[in-house]
């Protein structure tokens, strides 16, 4: 038996739309510890990561570990009929082969259920150790998102320079090049739009800004967004969800041929 | 353009 209650059914809206262009069908993994879920897009350039903890939820009742295919287009269909402000429910009998969510509004006088066929999910489980990055970039989510997409208006890729200065995104196309520099700043009135390097050493990578286009739908679940890299290693891009856990992507390279 | 390192070539399958 399996019965989570969130009373921000919204938060779970907003993780779905951060996952669905990115992943197609993924294992949802629940355990005692919490609900979450580790997916490659379908060329294994991009991995995602979700885990929402137990203690975020209202009611947590998972009496085995269990894991849930499920196609996230569907899922994401099926949760943007909650409200924003509606709680929501995940039930799922033991061996039963569908989810359903249950909607309530805040005055709780509509109540709606929403079952969901369970998949057969044959996917690929990838250990992650846990690294020390070169650098650490942290700066405003919306700030990362406006400028990944300025910088796809021009070109497919950016380089991602990060000293102890600031952090720079730099792109070239057809019709131009293009640099953004973002200084590191030293306010303390506002953390949320405070722009944070942490470095060892200086790091200067490649990447596709298709995959982080697509990262930044996560935008409205945090106002900060982490950005590790080191030079041998996947980038994480990393957006905390206040009281329940976080969500990860992390992206390859694109190296020199 | 360079090319696309794949995200299995650095983590291992558990």
């Amino acid at each position: 038996m399996l019965e989570l209650r969130l009373l921000q059914g919204g938060l779970l809206k907003k993780v779905l739309e951060a996952m669905k262009d990115l992943v197609n069908d993924a294992n949802f993994d629940c355990s005692p510890t919490g609900f979450s879920l580790q997916a490659m897009d379908s060329s294994h350039v991009a991995l995602v990561s979700l885990l929402l903890r137990s203690e975020g939820f209202e009611h947590y009742r998972c009496d085995r570990n269990v894991s849930m295919g499920m196609n996230l287009n569907n899922m994401a269909k099926m949760l943007r009929c909650a409200g924003n402000d509606d709680i929501v429910t995940l039930k799922a009998d033991d061996g039963s082969d569908c989810i359903t969510f249950m909607f309530e509004n805040p005055s709780q006088d509509k109540i709606a259920d929403f079952e969901m066929k369970l998949m057969d999910i044959d996917s690929e489980h990838l250990g992650i150790p846990d690294a020390e990055y070169q650098s650490i970039v942290r700066m405003p989510a919306a700030e990362f998102a406006r400028i990944c997409r300025d910088l796809s208006t021009i070109g497919d890729t950016v380089l991602i320079s990060v000293s102890k200065e600031g952090v720079q995104f730099s792109t070239r196309g057809d019709m131009g090049t293009a640099n953004i520099v973002c200084r590191r700043t030293t306010t303390v009135d506002k953390p949320e739009e405070d722009v944070i390097i942490e470095m060892e050493e200086p790091v200067s990578l490649t990447f596709a800004l298709r995959y982080l286009n697509s990262f930044t739908k996560a935008t409205p679940l945090a106002t900060q967004v982490t950005i590790s890299m080191s030079s041998d290693l996947p980038m994480v891009i990393e957006y905390r969800i206040e009281g329940m856990g976080y969500i990860r992507y992390y992206l390859a390279p694109k190296i020199d041929e | 353009k360079g090319a696309q390192l794949s995200i299995t070539e650095f983590y291992r399958a558990t």
